[in-house]
């Protein structure tokens, strides 16, 4: 499923 | 963070400071669309909004706080400039900007992670910045000459993103169960608006010649 992934780009 | 991700991020840091040192030696601003630098500031805010709930290196905080703090200097200065803001394009740079903002942020509320104001928001971010720099290529094909700084500050943007697909690529084969779908899709479209230009710029590179888009 969609999941959020850490947002670590900017 | 690999070399990829980081040669993009400069890039992309470059870009700004050539456009802003353009303007501030120049003290003109011909041939930039304020409508693509308001909406990148848009890009920057809705994206950067984790900024106060979530921490992840130093030098993660300290290029959001430029990025938002270099989008907000730019606009000052095509806005309230005393002789920056007269060379600006006004009567060309008219693209319907709420043509891009309002799909991006529907599109937004039908595809993202979680329906949740701050997810939302984030995606609505990613959404508006693949399509952010049309304003100013339509400006640029309405002007016709293309001067130098601003030509190497799209073609900077434009390689920024290229180094990003391929950080992508290499953090798919080295990073296990990376995947970002969202990000993806819409970075490799981002790209792909920069193809035409890409193409004579490189074409005024080879023949030592001034760039120019045709008619």
């Amino acid at each position: 499923g969609a999941q959020p992934c850490e947002k670590d780009e900017l | 963070m690999n070399i990829f991700r980081l040669a993009g991020d400069m890039t992309h840091l470059l870009s700004i400071i050539v456009l802003l040192l353009k303007i501030q030696a120049t003290k003109s601003c011909a041939g930039v669309s304020l409508k693509t630098q308001e909406l990148y500031a848009v890009v920057f805010v809705t994206r950067y909004l984790d900024l106060f709930y979530s921490f992840i290196s130093l030098y993660n905080t300290v290029m959001k706080i430029i990025f938002l703090l270099t989008a907000f200097t730019i606009i000052w200065y095509m806005r309230k400039h005393k002789v920056v803001c007269q060379t600006y394009d006004k009567e060309q740079d008219t693209f319907r900007v709420l043509f891009l903002i309002v799909p991006c942020f529907v599109l937004a509320l039908l595809v993202n992670h979680e329906m949740s104001v701050t997810e939302v928001l984030w995606t609505f971010s990613i959404y508006l910045e693949a399509v952010a720099i049309l304003p100013q290529l339509v400006l640029l094909q309405r002007t016709k000459n293309v001067d130098n700084l601003t030509g190497n500050y799209i073609f900077m943007l434009g390689s920024y993103r290229a180094l990003y697909l391929v950080n992508w690529v290499y953090r798919y084969f080295t990073e296990l169960g990376y995947r970002q779908w969202i990000v993806w899709v819409s970075g490799t479209v981002q790209t792909c608006v920069y193809l035409d230009f890409f193409y004579y710029y490189v074409q005024a590179w080879r023949n030592n010649e001034r760039m120019k888009l045709p008619g």
